[in-house]
């Protein structure tokens, strides 16, 4: 008897993306890396993976994609870095894994999967999580690594717009991040 | 911020939520989705939930956990608890955001009160399917 489907869903973000925000090929440069995603992700349930292994097979193909705002790509803080967070659950044991404020690892995802499996904790925050990472064997990066143009000059829009209004002189025509709200 | 659940051929259930947080945090800011229950959860009694949206928010209804919370107590499928949970309960509170949710069955959804979220689903037997907008 045929078990429930082999199932993937992944998203990348949501927001003020309104139609006509984006160009015909915007719109299909994000749905191509979605697609790779579920696709890739899909084919490790194919081959008898879990859905662990689907789920950070997904995850990493969008971190490492500079449209959305995980792993490169990631938004500014106010301070100007980026700084990661991620999480993982496994629904067969309730086991769990997070890290919150990195700045160096490639793919937090993986890092968020290491402290579920391999500690006896389920989260990690900045210099901790980093250094786990470091003894785990993960790939690290250079911070600058996660930039890029678009999120910067949204970053700096958003700091003169800032500045105009406490001046007294808000600025209502500066360009805006459309994710500046959102996570 | 991204996101994945999926289900394998042993019937388990696996969620996952990376971002790179709200635009212009200030220091030391956290958000929903290294937070399990707000942002990321998954049971196989119920269902794996991946979220997305202003987290102040989705950390305070605990949204990922009352998804599945309400499939496995109240017996309601995906597709009503998420509802509930974004146009009711999220709404409500005056937050934003979407979540992607799947069953321990198949069944699944793609719920959102902003005006879009890059979403997408692959399902045996069918292919690959994307949308960004409402």
């Amino acid at each position: 008897m045929a078990g429930p489907p082999l199932t993937i869903l992944v998203h990348g973000g949501a927001g003020a993306m309104e139609k006509g925000r984006y160009t015909p090929e915007e719109e299909a440069a994000y749905k191509a890396k979605l697609t790779e995603a579920l696709e890739a992700g899909y084919a490790v349930l194919e081959r008898g993976g879990s859905a662990l292994d689907a789920v950070e097979t997904a995850i990493v193909i969008l971190e490492d994609s500079p449209l959305f705002n995980a792993g490169k790509g990631a938004v500014f803080t106010r301070d100007g870095r980026n700084e990661l967070d991620a999480s993982i659950m496994d629904g067969a044991t309730l086991n769990a894994g997070a890290v919150a404020g990195v700045t160096r690892v490639r793919n937090p995802i993986r890092l968020a999967r290491a402290v579920m499996e391999k500690s006896a904790h389920v989260m990690f925050a900045r210099e901790g999580a980093e250094k786990f990472a470091e003894e785990q064997g993960l790939e690290l990066v250079s911070p600058a690594y996660f930039r890029t143009e678009a999120r910067w000059k949204a970053y700096r829009d958003a700091l003169e717009k800032e500045k105009k209004g406490k001046e007294g002189k808000p600025d209502k025509g500066a360009a805006a991040d459309a994710d500046y709200k959102y996570g | 911020t991204v996101g994945a659940v999926a289900l394998d051929a042993e019937g388990n259930l696996a969620a996952g939520t990376s971002t790179g947080g709200m635009s212009m945090k200030r220091y030391g800011r956290v958000g929903d989705s290294p937070i399990i229950g707000a942002g990321t959860f998954a049971d196989n009694r119920s269902c794996a939930v991946s979220s997305t949206g202003h987290g102040e928010y989705f950390i305070r209804l605990a949204i990922a956990r009352d998804v599945c919370a309400q499939v496995e107590y109240a017996g309601k499928s995906v597709a009503e608890a998420a509802r509930d949970v974004i146009h009711g309960r999220l709404q409500g509170l005056g937050g934003d955001g979407g979540v992607i949710v799947l069953g321990k069955d198949g069944g699944y959804t793609m719920e959102f009160n902003s005006k879009g979220m890059f979403r997408g689903v692959k399902q045996a037997g069918g292919p690959a399917q994307t949308a960004i907008y409402d």
